[in-house]
This record gives C-alpha cells, structure tokens and sequence, in this order.
C-alpha cells in the first residue's frame, strides 16, 4: 500500500 | 484546479439544484430514484469526512458543505416531505447488490488501510455505480421527464469532464489517481448509453424521453 494520494478533488 | 474540473464540478453543482428544485417546485418526485438519492448522500458523507480534519481551500469546502446539504435536503424531499409521490413500485434496484461489492472492494484494494482512506474509496466505488437505480427506474417506466434527462445530463457531463480534468492532471502535474481514474471510467460508460438516447430524442424536442 503506497501512500494515501492528496484528496483534493471533489 | 483546471478548466475541466471546475467546469465539472459547475455541472455537477447545477444536475443537483436541476434535481432539488424540479422536485421542490412540483412538489412531487415522481420518476426520481430515492435510491439514487440515498447513495449520492452517502458518497458526499463517506468522502467528505476529512472536511473539518483536512483544509484545502475555500472553494473546496465550501463545496463539501453545499454537496451535502443539497444531497440530504433532495433526500428529505423525497423520503419525507414528497414521499406520496415517490414511486416506490418502480424504484425496485436491489441496492444491496451494489453496496456490498463496493464495500468489498474499497476493504481489498485502496491506498492504505487506514479508516478514512477506506471510507473515501467506498465512496469513490460507490459514486461509479450510485446512478444505476435511477437509470433501472427509467428503463422500467419506460420514460423520463425532460427535466430529469437534464438532470442526468449535466450529471453525466460532470464525469466526462473530470476524465479530461485526470488527462490535463496527468499531462501536466504528472498526478495519476489510479482508483479514482478507474472508477471514474466506469461511472462514465453507464451514461453512454443514456447520453445516446438524450441526443437523439430529448434534444429534438420530443419533450419526454420514452425508451423503445
């Protein structure tokens, strides 16, 4: 599991 | 930000308040999928959990707050206030089958088993497939109300969108979200078949869009 991606999407 | 994500998320914005005040101004939901409604609302609340946790900007909060509180009010509008005029007869989707391999699936394959990540890729599995009840809904009443098939519309415009926003990012920023991308592919080919049918018979002023 690589790192959680940035959540800046809606 | 760019271009095809904001105009995405203008679109998305406006196939939500297309669907609140045609309900709200008609005071009936006659032909809308409550169902739909319920996993919208629960895709806003599962994603949008790191709204007071994780701060990106205004706009996106803003954003968050509007989703949810229109999702909830649209709910209510159906569940409570319209609720004799919601068809449940025909609002028959199974959304059993969908909930539990969307669940599965965000508990095998996400970026990091942690809470939140988890919840974030239920939501983002669930959004690809939350439309399907009222796209069955149609198909069983064998019609829609124009102003629905707008609703749809800018819905299905909303994804399409953000597929050309996840080009741009990738181009550019190099930024690929393989999960999101994917199901976002997914949620964007059921439209296909109701864009076809939008194009060919609502917009050549049929009014209704009545299926074959």
């Amino acid at each position: 599991d690589d790192d959680a991606l940035p959540k800046d999407e809606l | 930000m760019n271009i095809f994500r904001l105009s995405g998320d203008v679109c998305h914005l406006v196939a939500i308040i297309i669907l609140f005040l045609k309900i709200w101004r008609s005071k009936s939901c006659a032909g809308i999928s409550g169902k739909s409604q319920l996993l919208f609302a629960l895709v806003f609340t599962t994603r949008y959990l790191d709204l007071f946790t994780a701060f990106i900007s205004i706009y996106n909060t803003v954003m968050k707050v509007v989703f949810l509180v229109l999702a909830y009010a649209t709910v209510s509008l159906i569940y409570f206030r319209f609720r004799k005029s919601y068809d449940s007869e025909s609002d028959s989707f199974r959304v059993e089958f969908l909930l539990v391999p969307v669940a599965g699936l965000s508990f095998l394959e996400n970026y990091s088993f942690t809470p939140l990540e988890i919840l974030w890729t239920f939501s983002i599995y669930l959004e690809s497939v939350a439309i399907l009840p009222q796209l069955f809904m149609i198909t069983k009443t064998g019609e829609a109300e124009s102003i629905t098939t707008h609703y749809l519309f800018f819905l299905g415009l909303y994804r399409t969108l953000y597929l050309a926003n996840w080009v741009w990012r990738y181009h550019e920023e190099g930024f690929f979200d393989q999960i999101a991308v994917v199901s976002g592919v997914v949620q964007t080919i059921f439209y296909c078949d109701f864009f076809y049918l939008y194009f060919t018979r609502v917009l050549r002023g049929s009014g209704k869009m009545t299926l074959p």
